[in-house]
């Protein structure tokens, strides 16, 4: 089983 | 003061429609660059990143940053009262709380006006690091339409791998498995139709179908799309826009733990 990640993980909030 | 004339409006229509499953409400941000959006849905595991270049406008105006919050919904309502031969003016007046769009008929015999109330918007705006991709595959956009859409009727994730034999995608569920391999092919007359592989080293991803059949609605906007992968990564399917810019998504992946 995998997981879904979002996309906060990847991308700095600026 | 704002007014974006826009010939060619049925990319206009075209842009929402492609967008307008994966986001409700958006802020559309108009400055001396272009006319751009950047929205997250609301799970936050996909963003849709628009940018319609100043210059690929007939008449570009924008005298100060302004940002217009729509819901997307409503304003696909309003474009699709536009012909599609019709030339699109969007207009808004500063710290007015409407914007307009002008329908005018080639031969402009016909003119419409229609007025849609913006809304206020709390949107976080993401960085999006420049990355290098492991692996850039170019194919035709109705291709990858059509993969997207056959596997997704045996399964829901998609297994994208990129090797030296090509990219397959990989799917399985409760009836079985599917995979299809799409090999380089550059030899086609047409460049429309070719499939170019750049790989620097072997990637292989997992993502939701729900996401990937969602971007393709896309594809009438571009003969082509362009999947850029890299290990950990969000993906990113870009769909350049005729002279004029991109409409690029990207996915977050699906990782094992």
């Amino acid at each position: 089983t995998s997981t879904q990640k979002t996309l906060d993980i990847f991308f700095r909030s600026s | 003061m704002l007014e974006l004339r826009l010939v060619q409006g049925s990319l206009l229509k075209k842009v929402l429609e492609a967008i307008r499953e994966l986001v409700t409400d958006a802020n559309f941000d108009c400055s001396g660059t272009g006319f751009s959006l950047q929205a997250m849905d609301s799970s936050h595991v996909a963003l849709v990143a628009l940018l319609l270049r100043a210059e690929g406008f007939e008449h570009y105006r924008c005298d100060r940053n302004l940002s217009m919050g729509m819901n997307l919904n409503n304003m696909a309502k309003m474009l699709r009262c536009a012909g599609n031969d019709d030339i699109i003016t969007i207009k808004a007046d500063d710290g007015s709380d409407t914007v307009t769009f002008m329908f005018e008929s080639p031969k402009q015999d016909k003119i419409a006006d229609f007025e849609m109330k913006l809304m206020d918007i709390d949107s976080e705006h993401l960085g999006i690091p420049d990355s290098e991709y492991q692996a850039i595959v170019r194919m035709p956009s109705a291709e990858f339409m059509r993969i997207c859409k056959d596997l997704s009727s045996i399964g829901d994730t998609v297994i994208i791998s990129v090797t030296k034999e090509g990219v397959k995608f990989s799917t399985s569920g409760e009836i079985g498995s599917a995979n299809i391999v799409c090999r380089q092919n550059q030899t086609v007359d047409k460049p429309e139709e070719a499939t170019v592989i750049e790989m620097q080293e072997p990637v292989s991803l997992t993502f939701a179908l729900r996401y990937m059949n969602s971007f393709t609605k896309a594809s009438s906007l571009s003969d082509q799309v362009t999947i850029s992968l890299s290990s950990e990564l969000p993906v990113v399917v870009e769909y350049k826009i005729a002279e004029m810019g991109y409409i690029r998504f990207y996915l977050a992946p699906k990782i094992e733990e």
